[in-house]
């Protein structure tokens, strides 16, 4: 009780990513032609650690402690990871964005979630094209359940974590119709 | 709100995410 979200807010989550992924198919050849900024280097597609490292950052992948880095003022996105830009998601074609959702799954099967990850799970779910391949399917359903297994553990319902979870059980199982795993509030 | 083309700047995916998870903690 308390964790798990209303309707009303199920139904709006819905709502907006239906209109986020339309508006990414309308941008998507224009930020695809775009040149990427000399540090961004894409792994190739069946890089998985690479690519983990490149969406969580060295930090996360390396699970180091957060430090301070006083000298760099700039952001180090080698070190944080990439954001899920426009700019690189519209390169991606649905056999990667499908492998890099499966390596994200992995990671998050033994790991901690981060707002990083939430951030590119978020952005690869409204990548992912319906209907779906059986293979994405799967790989869905399991991030909706390890994110309900990750949920139970949560002590503080006010942690921004559990509005993230929520909202990727929401958006599996009310966007991508696997409604078995939805919260029924 | 989504088609306007300030909102679909590079950065238009972390925004829509960030937006989805604060009103979680707002409702």
């Amino acid at each position: 009780e308390g964790y798990c979200p209303t309707l009303k807010w199920q139904q709006q989550q819905v709502a907006n990513f239906s209109a986020v992924r339309q508006s990414l198919a309308k941008h998507r050849n224009h930020w695809r032609s775009q040149h990427l900024d000399s540090n961004v280097s894409m792994p190739k597609s069946e890089d998985e650690e690479g690519w983990k490292k490149f969406c969580l950052g060295e930090r996360v992948y390396s699970e180091l402690d957060a430090v301070s880095d006083n000298e760099n003022l700039g952001v180090d996105y080698i070190k944080v990871g990439f954001p899920p830009l426009l700019s690189i998601v519209s390169r991606m074609n649905q056999a990667t964005v499908t492998s890099v959702l499966e390596y994200l799954i992995n990671w998050f099967g033994e790991k901690k979630f981060t707002p990083e990850l939430g951030r590119w799970l978020y952005a690869l779910l409204a990548c992912l094209e319906k209907p779906l391949l059986p293979e994405a399917h799967s790989l869905i359903r399991q991030l909706a359940r390890r994110c309900s297994e990750v949920r139970v553990l949560e002590e503080n319902k006010n942690e921004e974590r559990l509005s993230a979870l929520n909202l990727i059980i929401c958006l599996v199982s009310r966007y991508f119709d696997q409604r078995d795993l939805a919260d029924e509030p | 709100q989504s088609d306007a083309s300030d909102v679909w700047d590079d950065t238009a995916l972390v925004k829509a995410y960030d937006k989805a998870v604060a009103s979680f903690k707002n409702a």
